[in-house]
């Protein structure tokens, strides 16, 4: 469901190149579960805002689904975000001045559901992530788990196919990324979405079923558990 | 040199009002190194704010340095921040259009050091945590452990006596977790740093002598280890 062949992304922001991916292919079937794991700036965020239709690779290809997602258009890619792909961002990307059920809701509004449904089903991950009396609060009143509680409901709300989380526990104690994680193994097991997982923890990489690993723009390893 | 006293902070935000705090009062001696941990939302990063003298408590008493800052003016208590306080904030709080050397020199503009000083102290701090190549890049250019190791530089550099870390390792890989939490150690062994952490990891904790559990605005359980 996700095919990436020879991905390369280079930025090129003044001064000396940065090759963020250099040479990257990796195939994953729908309702996988799979960690992402590699030192910081090795490339693993660049990847999932490719994978993500957030960012264009340099060269190479992508396919979703069987499409090759390169020829879309703006509205397009965005139109598989909204239906295909939640995202959990690694630094959250909440909308400040927007409180937490108005920041879930965000997904939605490209799906065609109504403002009574969008509310219900903000409301029900809300209470998914434990947060529903925090609905009305906006980002800067929420700790950072909390917010970070917020981005990951954002992500299970409008019912993708594909959960891509960038360090979905980095500001979470160790009893609510247990809770985090037991829900991203129900989605898994009982919804079958394909999951992906950012994490520099192997405690949070094992409740995936298989481990990539990135340094310096390059996967080193691929490995699935039995 | 850290006197809190029956430490209370009520959030009024416009409906029901939220007690972040409720009654804390603690004690930490000069160069002390001490782990704060906690479920998500139990008080750490408000604790950690008035303490680095970036909020006041609705009530109770806080001495530094036997000083009661409750007095303080708004330029005292800057003055105090710049001089004795070094602060990595959860969310890294960088000025977005501004480089990673300059984000490092800030704190060092109310301890006047000249330009050239300022240059050579941060680039020193960026050469600690392994940025020196990526000294002229913008936050939005950085990965988000690089991000967070920009916020570690900006809080070493100033050589304030007391470091406040709110958890500093959040977005980074093991290895460099660890080289961070050495680069502590160091700090408060052979500086003298007055040293206090926010972690949600056990092992992060473990680099420290004395752990601090809060749980819903209260703390719970105060261990030293020998
Ligand atoms: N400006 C605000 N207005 C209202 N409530 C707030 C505000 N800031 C924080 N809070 C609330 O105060 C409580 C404590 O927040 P705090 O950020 O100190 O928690 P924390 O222990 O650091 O959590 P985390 O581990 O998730 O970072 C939380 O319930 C939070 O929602
Ligand atoms: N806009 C940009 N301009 C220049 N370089 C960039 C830009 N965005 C990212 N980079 C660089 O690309 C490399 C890969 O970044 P990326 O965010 O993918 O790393 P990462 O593996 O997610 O790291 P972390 O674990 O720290 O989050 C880093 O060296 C980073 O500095
Ligand atoms: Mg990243
Ligand atoms: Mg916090």
């Amino acid at each position: 469901m996700i095919a990436v062949e020879n991905i390369r992304r280079v930025y090129t922001p003044g001064g000396t190149p940065v090759v963020a991916l250099n040479d990257v292919s990796l195939n994953i079937g729908t309702g996988e579960f799979v960690a992402v794991m590699g030192p910081s700036g090795s490339g693993k965020s660049t990847f999932m805002h490719i994978i993500g239709c957030l960012d264009r690779p340099t060269s190479g290809a992508y396919r979703l689904d069987g499409e090759d997602v390169s020829g879309f258009s703006k509205d397009k890619l965005a139109e598989v975000r909204g239906k295909k792909i939640g995202f959990v961002f690694q630094g959250f990307n909440l909308i400040p001045r927007t409180t937490a059920v108005e920041n879930v809701e965000l997904p939605m509004l490209y799906n065609g559901f109504e403002a009574k449904e969008r509310r219900r089903r903000a409301l029900e991950a809300l209470i998914t992530v434990g947060l529903e009396e925090k609905a009305d609060r906006r980002p800067n009143e929420l700790s950072g788990g909390q917010q970070q509680r917020v981005a990951i409901a954002r992500a299970i709300v409008n019912d993708a196919l594909i959960m891509l989380a960038d360090e979905p526990t980095g500001n979470l104690d160790t009893k609510t990324s247990q809770e985090i994680m037991e829900l991203f193994v129900r989605l898994n097991r009982e919804a079958g979405k394909t999951i992906i997982v950012v994490t520099h923890e192997p405690d949070i990489a094992s409740y995936a079923k298989r481990t990539v690993r990135f340094r310096d723009g390059n996967i080193t390893k691929d490995e699935r558990k039995w």
